[in-house]
């Protein structure tokens, strides 16, 4: 068949043979399937319009409109698939790629993201975020944790403390992910688990979304006194998501112990070998 | 001597919200860079140490920084080599290692000296190659493993399907 499908023992993640966009991702232990589209987007960044002159800057997050633009809606796709691993390579743009990988005996699916120089040519800052998309009911709810450990439920454009007059329909629903995110429709889980600290949100039912990189071009007057524009050609930046997919009442065993194993992950020290014995005996 | 001291130190700077969100200007954020780089190599001094006395070997360990790209010289040009792996946690893991080679055929011991399975990948759109082989690491441990070149083998390639064309 020429739907593009990498699978573990586990896991089976399928892609759109004309897109090579990843559609669907299903949980064989659990007989779970999810269609989901994951892509990445970029907000525009406000300069300041005749609502507010605040830009969007290193301390505000104001996207000028709240519809993000698609990087791309196709990938130029690779397949790779031996005994110990089975991966997609996904090619976005010049300055947008993703590999998804699966190797055996792994319970999640491995987005590895690398986004940059963002072009700024256009004389438009860009706020790049990856976008989960699935038809999960999610009654405008969204999880995200504290520092890895108490999480937190959000409501969209909503205070728990205060009545919210939401003026800003993005950023204002934005919040900080330090190690996960995830919308539940109380029967199915989708966590996504983060190797960095990001802002991430869910401005839709269903919808799941973190931002990896940022470039803009005006100072947000808010004491830096210069854009959050990186010098020369700028940065790229390259990251992993965890995506798992689990029944809503066993989820947090999942990410638990995984968001452990990528927080705590092992560290490689490579040497020639054939050195002299430590004790003289 | 290794010392943790300058890295102490860096991380102490580094609480500041500039270093942790990124709000300061270009230059304080290079030189956030700097005090971290600075102090990473007298820590690796120390870990060098730490692990040549646990392992009963004095090697001249080396760190790579920039696997996440793929690049680790010593992987790279070596014909056979020691990989250590130290797991954090407190539990036992079994982790996939990838380090980047050359173009060859590997064979990969565990510390019992079995060989386990391993595979050489080629990476898309570029001709750089990786290693691939799941190590198993003790909680709160190390497993050092060892890597030689098989003489004579071409790695298998792997690519089975590319999309080129943009979807009408």
């Amino acid at each position: 068949s020429r739907v593009l499908v990498i699978q573990n023992e586990h896991i089976r993640a399928k892609f759109d043979p004309d897109t090579g966009l990843l559609v669907e991702m299903e949980n064989l232990d659990q007989n779970l399937v999810l269609p989901i589209h994951q892509a990445f987007y970029w907000y525009n960044a406000s300069m300041g319009d005749n609502q507010s002159s605040q830009a969007s800057g290193a301390y505000i997050f104001r996207p000028s409109r709240q519809k993000p633009l698609l990087v791309s809606g196709w990938a130029q796709t690779h397949l790779v698939k031996t005994a110990l691993v089975q991966e997609v390579h996904q090619n976005f743009s010049a300055w947008c790629s993703q590999v998804v990988r699966l190797y055996p005996g792994q319970r999640h699916l491995e987005l590895e993201w690398t986004v940059g120089p963002i072009p700024v040519g256009d004389d438009w800052g860009k706020e790049v975020i990856s976008r989960f998309d699935t038809a999960l009911e999610t009654k405008g709810l969204f999880y995200t944790d504290s520092n890895g450990r108490e999480i937190l439920e959000r409501r969209r454009d909503y205070r728990p403390t205060w009545n919210l007059n939401q003026t800003e329909p993005v950023a204002g629903n934005y919040y900080p992910v330090n190690s996960r995110i995830y919308i539940t429709d109380g029967h199915k889980q989708l966590t996504v688990l983060t190797d960095r600290s990001q802002g991430g949100s869910s401005l839709s039912d269903g919808s799941l979304e973190l931002m990896v990189h940022r470039r803009l071009l005006k100072d947000d007057a808010r004491g830096v006194g210069e854009p959050l524009l990186e010098a020369g050609s700028g940065l790229w930046v390259r990251g992993r998501h965890l995506v798992l997919l689990d029944k809503a009442q066993s989820a947090a065993a999942g990410h638990r112990l995984q968001a452990e194993k990528e927080v705590l992950a092992p560290q490689v020290v490579l040497a020639w070998g054939g050195g002299a014995p430590y004790h003289p005996e | 001597y290794g010392d943790s001291v300058p890295l102490n130190e860096a991380m102490a700077v580094l609480q500041h919200h500039d270093a942790v969100s990124g709000t300061s200007r270009q230059h304080v954020a290079n030189d956030y860079a700097r005090q971290l780089a600075a102090g990473w190599a007298p820590c690796e001094v120390l870990l060098s140490n730490a692990l040549a006395q646990l392992s009963g070997f004095k090697e001249d360990f080396t760190f790579c920084r920039e696997l996440n790209i793929s690049v680790c010289p010593l992987s790279q040009t070596a014909k056979s080599f020691q990989v250590t792996i130290y797991n954090p946690l407190g539990r036992k893991v079994d982790w996939m290692v990838r380090l980047p080679v050359s173009k060859h055929v590997f064979l990969v011991r565990d510390p019992n000296g079995t060989t386990v399975p391993s595979d050489v990948v080629t990476l898309p759109s570029s001709d750089s190659q990786e290693l691939l082989f799941s190590a198993s690491v003790p909680a709160l441990g190390f497993s050092i493993y060892s890597v030689t070149q098989v003489p004579g083998q071409r790695p298998q390639a792997h690519n089975l399907h590319s999309i080129f064309q943009k979807p009408s």
